[in-house]
């Protein structure tokens, strides 16, 4: 019943 | 030319049994200011960051920032080599393609040297920002892998409730749901024990449970655990490696469909 986020949907790439 | 002596070297030996499973290959930074990681796991849900300050290696020689791409496991291998006594030294040279890992006794009567190949990896580099988050909770770092270990017996997620009647642990699974609650215990005399919960804002957030069960491999290093919350954002779990830095690790949340 959940998904999982990405941690790039939060945080930008240098 | 780089060469880090690490008296303390159980402390890269507890460090690499913490993230070897959950990383496979990682670039450690070498630079004026430490010797530093920060790598995503395969599904890029879950990151380790790691920092050994300069300051708290007995001689830390770099000349220019280094980049050393490793294998983790073949690294805890070496490593495991290492009495928990043992003196560390690291050493690469610039452009080289492997690194050493040098292990002395304590007493100097025995000396080995592990050499291990190095590796191009590609890797992502997240910009994390300094964040003030809405709660933060330390407590024992044994009684949290407890926690995290007992839950995983019931359910796959974790709910954490921040609020200010303490923290909240639930789960739920095919056989039933379980709460746990842990209050603030501001214990003078034995401050390892303590459970401090500040808190701005209420935070509930989900995350796996097989991710939290891998972060707390990482218990050893510390006897306290700091866990910082914020809705929707990823979840730290913090371990300090004593004076000289921290092993800090980010969780994205679950959300309900």
């Amino acid at each position: 019943q959940f998904s999982q986020e990405k941690l790039q949907d939060f945080y930008g790439v240098n | 030319m780089l060469e880090l002596r690490l008296v303390q070297g159980s402390l890269l030996k507890k460090v690499m049994e913490s993230i070897k499973d959950l990383v496979n290959d990682a670039n450690f930074d070498c630079s004026a200011t430490g010797f530093s990681l920060q790598a995503m796991d395969s599904s890029h849900v879950a990151l380790v960051s790691l920092l050994l300050r300069s300051e708290g290696f007995e001689h830390y020689r770099c000349d220019r920032n280094l980049s050393m791409g490793m294998n983790l496991g073949n690294m805890a291998k070496m490593l495991k080599c290492a009495g928990n006594d043992d003196i560390v030294t690291i050493k690469a040279d610039d452009g080289g393609d492997c690194v050493t890992f040098m292990f002395e006794s304590p007493n100097q009567d025995k000396i080995a040297d592990f050499e291990m190949k190095l590796m191009d990896i590609d890797s992502e580099h997240l910009g994390i920002p300094e964040t003030e988050y809405e709660a933060i909770v330390r407590m024992p770092s044994s009684e949290f892998a407890r926690i995290c270990k007992d839950l995983s017996t019931i359910g796959d997620t974790v709910l954490i409730s921040v609020t200010k009647e303490g923290v909240r642990f639930s789960t739920k699974g095919d056989i039933g749901t379980a709460n746990i609650v842990c209050r603030q215990n501001t214990s003078v005399d034995k401050p390892e024990e303590a459970t401090i919960i500040e808190m701005e804002t209420p935070v509930s957030l989900t995350f796996a449970l097989r991710y939290m069960n891998s972060f707390t491999k990482a218990t050893p290093l510390a006897t306290q655990v700091t866990v910082s919350l914020s809705s929707e954002l990823p979840v730290v779990v913090e371990y300090k490696i004593g004076e000289m830095g921290y092993l800090r690790f980010y969780l994205a949340p679950k959300i309900e469909e």
